[in-house]
């Protein structure tokens, strides 16, 4: 998961 | 992760937990719309697709689980506990919230940053986590005496929106190419359908009175 994207966030 | 994210995420935890503590505990959902708990189960639903495919953090993880119980357990307080269920105020409770999951949907379909089934998904359960409130916010105005547990309850929703839009800025002046402009712009309008809510909110906390909603 490119920890960019903004699906690290809830 | 930055210290406006972590904040968004124990104020959002906070609001569930007000909202399940309120209705565990004096078994009572009443002045709560179960459209928008719906909505909101939706929504995570949608968004945590990802739940078992892809392990970003323990964190993660076990966030997405609390979300995805408090909100599902909270639809079932409302629609089948014995006692619960009384409280519901059904006819007031009349948003005509497939009004809303239609739109989300069509809108979601076209505007994506990919049109894969997991991308479409993750962006009706934003277009739609902007809306989820409006029935929740048109009960309070029906019913205009607000108890306390709900206003904080509708405060900290708003206000974990509000502090991820803290979050998106400092990510965007410290992350290269950190851009979402649907994520940016559904999660501003979000913030300001709540602009009303938090003035009547802030002005009834200044002058310590009962939260009223003009009708």
């Amino acid at each position: 998961i490119n920890a960019d994207s903004v699906k690290d966030e809830l | 992760m930055n210290i406006f994210r972590f904040a968004g995420d124990m104020t959002h935890l906070a609001s569930v937990l007000v909202l399940l503590l309120k209705i565990h505990t004096i078994k009572s959902c009443a002045g709560i719309s179960l459209k928008t708990q719906e909505l909101y189960a939706l929504v995570f639903a949608t968004r945590y697709l990802d739940l078992f495919t892809d392990y970003i953090s323990l964190y993660n993880t076990l966030m997405k689980l609390i979300f995805l119980g408090s909100s599902f357990s909270i639809v079932w307080y409302i629609r089948y506990h014995k006692i619960v269920r009384r409280s519901y105020d059904k006819d007031q409770d009349t948003f005509r919230h497939y009004f809303l999951v239609l739109p989300c949907l069509l809108l979601a379909l076209l505007i994506n940053e990919k049109f894969t089934f997991r991308e479409v998904m993750w962006t009706f359960s934003l277009y739609l986590e902007a809306v989820a409130i409006l029935p929740q916010l048109v009960l309070l105005q029906r019913t205009r005496n607000i108890d306390n547990l709900t206003g904080q309850y509708v405060f900290l929703l708003g206000a974990y929106r509000a502090l991820y839009i803290l979050n998106w800025i400092y990510r965007y002046f410290t992350e290269p190419h950190y851009v979402h402009w649907i994520t940016w712009i559904s999660g501003l309008v979000q913030t300001l359908l709540y602009a009303d809510f938090f003035y009547y909110y802030f002005q009834s906390w200044k002058n310590n009175v009962k939260l009223e909603l003009p009708a």
